[in-house]
Order: structure tokens, then C-alpha cells, then sequence
């Protein structure tokens, strides 16, 4: 059964998507079948990943709202083991139309009934909120990464997510837990970036990765071309720390 | 009559709030009676000038709900010309709150009306969604100053904002007009930026500020110590920068 994890932080430009694509794609790169899902309505993990993508007809939106299953939006990424479920820009309108809809918050989790099995990671981009489409995620997913910037604002939102999260523990999920906190944007030449980085030591001790995601300009070019850091330049720091980052959450599954 | 400027991009982590912060420190510094509204539930802008603040009582969710006036929340923040109305966690919950209250988009342009001609400018920094608290501060503004990062992501999501932009100019304000595109992140090292800047001001022409906000440590660093930055590091290019913006935003102002 596929382990389905939500990459989630509402504080906005920590490295999410950037997290969720170049995982994804170090996960398949390790032989893993690995599926993508876009539920931010930006729709940035579907263009991070664009250049191999074969069929955009459907998106996470038709599946939300029960128009479609999941199973008939899911495209193949030119990217051998990482499949997409992409995202629309539509998205943005349903947490307004589903916030009559019963069971709105479990859309996602039976969704991915169907589907499960044929995975071994699921991997979910979240947008920087704490609505209905996070919820959503985190409703499905059996434990969220967290991926924090090395810098002050972004230490300031971990209190409300954990908040959020016991939220959907006690009401929607009792099984979620925290798969990781992901220290991102990392430069060893800042001071500010080693006293955010020791600070989220201190408050989540061995929940945070051992490898930390340096600030790299090829992670920020990569987008452009469509393709995640690993097809784009392949060695480059970015790349090396993804594929670091992807043995540590295998590993992590393994000994589970 | 203050000039209501919403600094608004639904794209997480451009510089929204470093752009509120910084700007409206430099506005007050230069002489123009300013207050910074605080309408994102993550209250960085709140912390952002916190060292000086001698009130937090109320906060923006309280005034948006109908519970205080504006006038009631408004603290000073040891910056002389500057006010602060704070955001507060609450706030996180007045999206789902206001859902059935008439008129919810137009609650802080009535809130402002009465403190209004007590300032020159009026700065509202927003949370990175599309929501009903951005468009309560689309709908109270004058004009929106979008800041744009240097990246790919940050491109992808500028005609989302300008179709909402333009469903508020005809539901709800008819006036609202763009006050400016602000380069933010700006690395003259890298490809990247340079041809993200290219780009943006191909498709916003003179709207783009001469004025680029430089990647430059300083501007991450004075949160940590609640302060703008022209108080962490007077001689700093992010302070440089953001005086230079502030003149600019000024003249346009004597302009009108
Ligand atoms: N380690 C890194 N080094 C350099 N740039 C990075 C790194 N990680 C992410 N970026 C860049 O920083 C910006 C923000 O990252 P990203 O868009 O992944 O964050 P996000 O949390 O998904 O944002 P949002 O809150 O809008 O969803 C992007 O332009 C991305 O390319
Ligand atoms: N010019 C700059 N140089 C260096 N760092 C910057 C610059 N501008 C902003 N930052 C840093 O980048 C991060 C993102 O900026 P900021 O929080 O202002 O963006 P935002 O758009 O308000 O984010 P959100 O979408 O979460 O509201 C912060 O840690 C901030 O300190
Ligand atoms: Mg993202
Ligand atoms: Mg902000």
C-alpha cells in the first residue's frame, strides 16, 4: 500500500512544490512507483514537471467535486515511475463550491482508495493555507512533511500547522503523523540561517532530516525547462540533496 | 485623504510583507503620516515592527467582525509617522466566520473611512491567497502594488492575480487601478532574474518600479529583531532600496 505523503507549511515560498516535485522524481529515479498530486490551485508542481507530460484533460479539481475518479486524471510524466494527478487553476473556486458538500474534508482520502495500491510513495502539494484543500490532504495522508525556510517569518508559522494538525487528528485523521521537517534554502555562510536551523533542531529534534536542502540556483532555473533539478542538472547540489533527502524518507518507510 | 496601496500576490513568499514593512517605515521616515494594516492571519507584519509596539489589544479580526472600530486596534510602533493595525491567529478564522455576513467583502473599506484622513498612506499587507481577506483589501484600496520575485513560479501566477484583480474593478471597486510591479529578489549574478525581469517588464511596461529590491540578507534578518530595516541596518542596500521605493511611491503620488 502506497504511503501518502502531504508536503504542507502555510507560510508561502518555503520550498514546497519544490520539495514535492524533486522528491517525487528522486523516489521514482530509485525505482519507486510514485505518484504526484497538485492540489495548490497555482498549479506550480504541474509545471515543474510539464516538459514529459502526455494528457492534461482532467485535474484535481473534477475529482473534488466527485466528477471524475482519480484514476482518469493521473498522466505519465515522461519520467519513468512518476506519475501526475495535475492541478487547474479551477481548483481555486472549490473550497467556495464545496463548502456545502458533505464529507468535504474526506474527498481526497477516498479518492485515493482506488488508487493506493498501485503506488509506493503518493506524494501531495499543498497551497501556503490551512483551508479546505490542505485539509484535504492531510484528511488522506498517513504523515506530512514539513518543509521549513532557514529563515525568521518562516519559524513563526510552525506553531499554527502544529495546531492544524492536531486539529485534523482528532477530527478527521487519528493516524497522521509528522513523516519530517525539512530544512530548505540553507546557507551556511548566513548566521541567520544556522540560528533558524538550530532553533528548529531544539523544537523538533530527530523529526528533522538529516540533510538540509541548500540555497541553489539550478532548484530555482529547473521550473523553466519543466523538469525537476535531477533531468535538468543532474549534478548539481539541489540534485544531490533531493536524492539524499529520498533515501532518507525510503528508509524512514522501510524500517516502518 | 490617505492613498489605500494593498501590497497583494497569492503566490507564497515574494516579498509581500517585507515589501509593507519596509515601505511604510520609509514612507513615515520621509514624513507622510502612514499606518500599516496587518490582514494575514500568519501576523508577520505585525512582527515585523514589534519591537516598538505598546498596544496589542485588539487586532483587524476584531474590526472585520464588527466587534471595534479601526481606531481602537491602531497602536503606535516607536517609529515616528508609523501606526500598526496587528493581525492576530483569529484571524485565520474570520474567512469561514464572515461567510454569511452581508456585505463581507466591503467590511474594511467601511472600517477605514473614519480613520482615513488621518494618514497619508495606508498600507495593507495580505496573506498569499486569493480569499475574502485579500478581497476586502482589493475592494478598501486605491490601488495594488505587486510584488514579483526574480523566479519561474512567481511569473505563472500573475494573470491569476490580474483576473481577480479585475473581477473586484467590476463587483466591487471601479476604481482600483495597479499602483505598481515591484521586482523583488533581484540577483544581478544569476540568468534567472535577469530574464524574469525581462519578461515582467515586457507585459507590465512602466508600471514596473525602476527601483529593484536586491537579494540582500539584511531584509531577512531585521524581522528576527522586529524591527524595519532602515532601524537593523540604516546603510544596507535593502535600505537603500526601500527608500529609493518609497520616493518613487511618493512622487506618483504628488503626481495624481
Ligand atoms: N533550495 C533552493 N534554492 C534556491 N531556490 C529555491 C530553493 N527551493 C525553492 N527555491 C525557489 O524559491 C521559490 C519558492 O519555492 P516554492 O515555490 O517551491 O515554495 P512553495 O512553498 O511551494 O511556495 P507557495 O507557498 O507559493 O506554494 C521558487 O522560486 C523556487 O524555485
Ligand atoms: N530582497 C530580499 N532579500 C533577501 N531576503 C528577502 C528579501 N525579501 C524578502 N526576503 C525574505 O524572504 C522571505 C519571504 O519574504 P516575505 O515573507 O516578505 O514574503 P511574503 O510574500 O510576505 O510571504 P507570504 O506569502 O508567506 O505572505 C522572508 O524570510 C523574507 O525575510
Ligand atoms: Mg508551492
Ligand atoms: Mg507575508
Amino acid at each position: 500500500m502506497g504511503r501518502v505523503i502531504a508536503v504542507s507549511n502555510q507560510k508561502g515560498g518555503v520550498g514546497k512544490t519544490t520539495t514535492a516535485v524533486n522528491l517525487s522524481a528522486c523516489l521514482a529515479n530509485d525505482g519507486n512507483r510514485t505518484l504526484l498530486i497538485d492540489i495548490d490551485p497555482q498549479a506550480n508542481a504541474t509545471s515543474g514537471c510539464e516538459a514529459g507530460i502526455d494528457n492534461l484533460d482532467g485535474s484535481v479539481y473534477e475529482v473534488l467535486l466527485g466528477h471524475a475518479p482519480l484514476e482518469a486524471v493521473i498522466s505519465s510524466t515522461g519520467i519513468p515511475g512518476l506519475d501526475l494527478a495535475p492541478s487547474r487553476i479551477s481548483l481555486a473556486g472549490a473550497e467556495v463550491e464545496m463548502s456545502s458538500v458533505l464529507g468535504r474534508e474526506k474527498r481526497l482520502a477516498e479518492a485515493l482508495e482506488t488508487v493506493r495500491p498501485d503506488y509506493d510513495f503518493i506524494i501531495v502539494d499543498c497551497p501556503p493555507s490551512l483551508g479546505l484543500l490542505t485539509v484535504n490532504a492531510l484528511t488522506a495522508a498517513d504523515s506530512v512533511l514539513i518543509p521549513v525556510q532557514c529563515e525568521y517569518y518562516a519559524l513563526e508559522g510552525l506553531s499554527k500547522l502544529l495546531n492544524s494538525i492536531q486539529l485534523v487528528q482528532r477530527y478527521l485523521n487519528p493516524t497522521l503523523e509528522i513523516e519530517g521537517v525539512l530544512l530548505t534554502m540553507y546557507d551556511e555562510r548566513l548566521q541567520l540561517s544556522k540560528r533558524v536551523a538550530a532553533e528548529v533542531k531544539s523544537y523538533f529534534n530527530d523529526k528533522v532530516y538529516e540533510t538540509a536542502i541548500k540555497r541553489n540556483v539550478s532548484l530555482a532555473a529547473a521550473p523553466s525547462f519543466g523538469q525537476p533539478v535531477i533531468l535538468y542538472e543532474p549534478r548539481s547540489t539541489g540534485a544531490d540533496n533531493y536524492r539524499r533527502l529520498a533515501g532518507e524518507v525510503s528508509h524512514a518507510r522501510a524500517a516502518a
